[in-house]
């Protein structure tokens, strides 16, 4: 039946510790210092992750420009989302800007993939 | 998404998850796979959050993304969120918060809030039932005593169900996908069934971080979807995730 969708297997057996095809790798540990300002207490990370985030953001707007060619769709995100920032509670209103900063990616769109689980709700 | 908690036969709570994410966000025809989870994983990591070099709570995150929506507060309780769709979906209430009507919290703040603040089960529960969100949501949360897990069903305003542990009658665990227990999922989504099987045939005396992550592992329930694992356990302070991967032949979600 495994080869039928839904692809409905037999309950799995033994496959802890992760390993094999289903296993892709660990998950790497960081610290997030809740005693630094906001601003800069995702510094590290960030650096560590900027190239992964921007790849991911070019993503989202490679997908936005496929239903909207003109690129309306991204400065509209560019324009207003930004503004939205600070009407953000603290302290995640100066986390977004701090992670906008480090990672070089606008601050509308460290928004829109802030809210992406909101947005995708319906 | 499909998170659970359980409670094996010495009153040890488990919680664990699979973070899917990414649906009709384009496919890679070269890969066979979604594109969203494929650039998610790079950024998934484990996050500390530590004040006065103490731990307050731990976190499955992506990089970048200062929600949470995997945690553990150590010897406290434990929580995940999953997505709950809906015609009243967060799109009205960010539309709601943009026209300045802002009484709600954003849901992966509320989570991150709750983690970072409720000093007990009970309180996060109080919280996570009580708060007005933009959002509807699924939150699973666990506790550090006997009985104490649940599923607290959301919309934007209210608390629709909280389903919770009842060991004397028999439940010893509860499951959440993406659909209100009361109801059947969609039938071409049906991740509760496989995942309740599995767990049944586990059975609670045999249940651990190890059996859990079978259940989690066994197709349709790991999907294309399917980004990370997380598996938690309260009482020793359990706290791992892994990145997955669903080879062909495997469900889209």
């Amino acid at each position: 039946a495994q080869f039928v969708p839904p692809y409905t297997e037999d309950c799995r057996r033994g496959t802890y510790p992760p390993s094999g095809p289903t296993f892709k790798g660990i998950v790497p540990w960081y610290k997030i210092n809740l005693d630094l300002a906001p601003r800069v207490r995702w510094n590290q990370l960030i650096n560590d992750k900027k190239v992964e985030l921007t790849s991911l953001i070019q993503v989202i707007k490679n997908l936005a420009n496929d239903f909207f060619p003109s690129g309306k769709l991204i400065e509209i995100v560019d324009k207003s989302l930004a503004p939205l920032v600070d009407t953000l509670p603290s302290p995640f209103n100066e986390e977004l800007k701090g992670i906008a900063d480090v990672s070089g990616v606008p601050l509308g769109e460290v928004m829109l993939f802030n809210i992406f689980y909101e947005v995708f709700t319906v | 998404c499909t998170s659970l908690v359980a409670e094996d036969n010495a009153g040890r709570l488990y919680h664990a998850r699979n973070l899917d994410f990414g649906l009709f966000l384009g496919w890679d025809v070269k890969n066979e796979s979604w594109k969203i989870p494929e650039y998610l994983r790079p950024l998934t990591v484990n996050l500390n959050f530590q004040r006065n070099n103490k731990t307050v709570f731990k976190s499955t995150n992506f990089a970048g993304y200062v929600g949470m929506l995997t945690g553990m507060r150590p010897g406290t309780f434990t929580l995940t969120m999953n997505e709950r769709f809906s015609i009243d979906g967060g799109y009205i209430g960010i539309i709601e918060w943009i026209l300045g009507k802002r009484d709600g919290i954003w849901m992966s703040f509320l989570t991150r809030s709750v983690l970072e603040n409720a000093t007990s089960y009970a309180q996060a529960k109080d919280q996570l039932a009580k708060t007005k969100m933009l959002a509807p949501a699924y939150y699973i949360l666990g506790g550090n005593q006997s009985g104490e897990g649940c599923v607290i069903t959301r919309s934007r305003t209210a608390a629709l169900d909280i389903w919770e542990l009842d060991i004397k009658h028999g439940i010893w665990y509860v499951l959440e996908t993406n659909y209100d227990r009361w109801k059947d999922p969609l039938f071409l989504d049906n991740r509760r069934i496989p995942a309740m099987k599995c767990m049944n045939q586990t059975t609670q005396a045999n249940i651990s971080v190890e059996t859990i992550y079978d259940v989690l592992s066994t197709k349709p329930v790991l999907n294309k979807l399917t980004t990370y694992t997380t598996l938690m356990e309260i009482s020793e302070g359990t706290f791992e995730s892994y990145l997955r991967d669903c080879p062909n032949p495997c469900m889209p979600w």
